[in-house]
């Protein structure tokens, strides 16, 4: 553990936290899409499952539990308990053109061998799926042309968490020579998915103005 | 040299 990982895991852990806190207080997912969250469900759930059969450290064991609770209890507002907020019109994101070629991929690029082949395939489809997760909330974003404050903050968090890991990756290579093609080259994908995003949060949001696209 | 993949980043 460095301390880009672990910067990046509670900047993670800081998103989810941001956006219950949106959610209850404003007693609204207006401007959050419930399909990106979805996804992210789908996520933990294919990726952590090994929390039953590998032990890392009680680190790991706690934020796997951590994400996989707090992403369907975020589920669970949004579709059932604040779910006449929600605005299914403009969450238009098409899912399985997210998620077949997820699937696909980690079908043909993962680790699997003689001994593990199904845990490993759904281990590479959550890394591939969760590159792409953010697109309907960026989506919607852009259908809109403005966001909440709240809701920057959120994104801008889940966005540091993943552009932390590339430090990471780096210190890693450098003291333990430790390389992971799939989690990397995912992950640099997902970081550049929020360049457009974290250009207009530096210099609106930082600055107090709204978060507004420009037309 | 290639070892097994750790799974240890969340």
């Amino acid at each position: 553990m460095n301390i880009f990982r672990f910067l990046g895991d509670l900047s993670h852990l800081t998103s989810i936290l941001i956006l219950i806190h949106k959610i209850q207080t404003s007693r609204s997912c207006r401007g959050i899409s419930y399909k990106t969250q979805l996804l992210y469900v789908i996520v933990f759930v294919s990726r952590y499952l090994d929390l039953v059969w590998t032990y890392v450290s009680l680190y790991n064991s706690l934020m796997k539990l951590f994400f996989i609770s707090s992403s369907s209890y975020i589920l669970y507002l949004i579709k059932i308990r604040f779910r006449p907020t929600l605005d299914p019109s403009i969450d238009t994101f098409s899912l399985p053109y997210l998620i077949i070629p997820a699937a696909i991929l980690s079908l043909i690029f993962n680790y699997a061998d003689e001994k593990a082949w199904l845990s490993e395939v759904l281990w590479s489809f959550s890394i591939y799926l969760e590159s792409v997760a953010i697109l309907p909330q960026l989506f919607l974003l852009q259908r809109t042309g403005e966001a909440e404050t709240i809701t920057t903050h959120y994104l801008f968090a889940l966005g540091a968490y993943r552009a932390l890991y590339i430090p990471n990756w780096i210190y890693r290579y450098a003291t333990e020579s430790f390389v992971d093609p799939i989690a990397i080259i995912s992950g640099l994908i997902q970081t550049a998915l929020y360049a457009d995003f974290f250009y207009i949060y530096f210099t609106k949001v930082i600055r107090g103005q709204k978060f507004e696209l420009p037309a | 040299e290639q070892h097994k993949h750790v799974k240890d980043e969340l």
